[in-house]
């Protein structure tokens, strides 16, 4: 379903902001 | 951490659930926080994303005839908007001051607000996929109610013929709704349930014949023969059910479960 499609894209797009923004968090711990 | 109660929705979810609990640990223990690198691009990618997802709810409400999916998307679908939203102000306000107190705590917003409204928007389709699967079971009982006025072979034939692509497409539906299910108690009840059902529709068929037979014959036991064939249909109708029940299940709580 092309709404599953749409989720996952989001949700990998959202990861990768929230994994950016851990990255500079984590170098000061 | 939530719980997902499909595989595909815990496949999509879950990663990202992990992510956001860990920046918020993240956020907590670095309290007034390094500099933020430039989040621009990746919520620009975001919102792109989002722009998509929206476009394509849209779509999917435009298109389907249940109500409650077309009443329920629109919120869902706004919930992610409006976390977008927070993602880019908390990214303009990042490449001003890359220190912003209020801008991590709107990352953090709107990564959460992206994370509920995608699981709210997933949920909601769901809900839709179930309702016509409980549409395909509730097809079979209307059938099943009418197992008691066949009274020839004629109708009998044209019974099989209804009910049999019913069933059929009923039963394909919940195993695969089986599989797809995270709890296993509820799969498992699935899967015996249908069981069940595939083991008495033929008796149940057989039954039926047993009592046109003895109509058309005259002869004794027909009260006994609609009794058996009254209460195989009842029994069928008893496991499709249960297996609306349990379909209708969303969270473990509701069963009465951990």
């Amino acid at each position: 379903e092309m709404i599953l499609e749409a989720a996952k894209s989001i949700i990998a797009a959202t990861s990768a902001l929230v994994r950016a923004a851990s990255a500079a968090q984590r170098e000061l711990i | 951490m939530p719980v997902f109660h499909t595989k595909i929705i815990e496949s999509i979810l879950e990663p990202v659930a992990q992510q956001v609990s860990r920046l918020v640990i993240l956020h907590e223990e670095a309290e007034d926080g390094n500099a933020m690198p430039d989040l621009a691009r990746p919520v620009q990618a975001v919102s792109l994303a989002v722009n998509n997802l929206v476009k394509v709810g849209h779509e999917t409400i435009e298109s389907s005839e249940d109500s409650v999916l077309r009443h329920d998307m629109p919120s869902a679908l706004h919930r992610v908007e409006t976390a977008a939203t927070l993602l880019q102000q908390a990214s303009d306000m990042l490449r001003a001051d890359p220190f912003s107190g209020p801008a991590r705590k709107k990352l953090i917003e709107g990564s959460r607000g992206i994370l509920q409204g995608t699981s709210a928007l997933l949920l909601c389709f769901d809900e839709s996929e179930v309702r016509k699967i409980v549409k395909e079971c509730k097809k079979v009982l209307d059938y099943l109610g009418v197992a008691e006025v066949i009274d020839t072979m004629e109708d009998l034939v044209q019974f099989l013929r209804d009910i049999s692509p019913a069933l059929s497409r009923a039963a394909r539906e919940v195993a695969a709704r089986a599989a797809e299910l995270t709890h296993p108690p509820h799969a498992d009840t699935l899967t015996r349930c249908l069981d069940s059902v595939k083991q008495l529709a033929p008796v149940l068929i057989c039954s039926m014949k047993m009592y046109i037979h003895i109509l058309t014959e005259g002869g004794k036991g027909m009260e006994e023969a609609a009794e058996n064939r009254n209460y195989l249909a009842q029994r069928m109708a008893d496991e499709i059910h249960e297996i609306i029940r349990v379909l209708q299940l969303t969270s473990y709580v509701e069963d009465g479960g951990e």
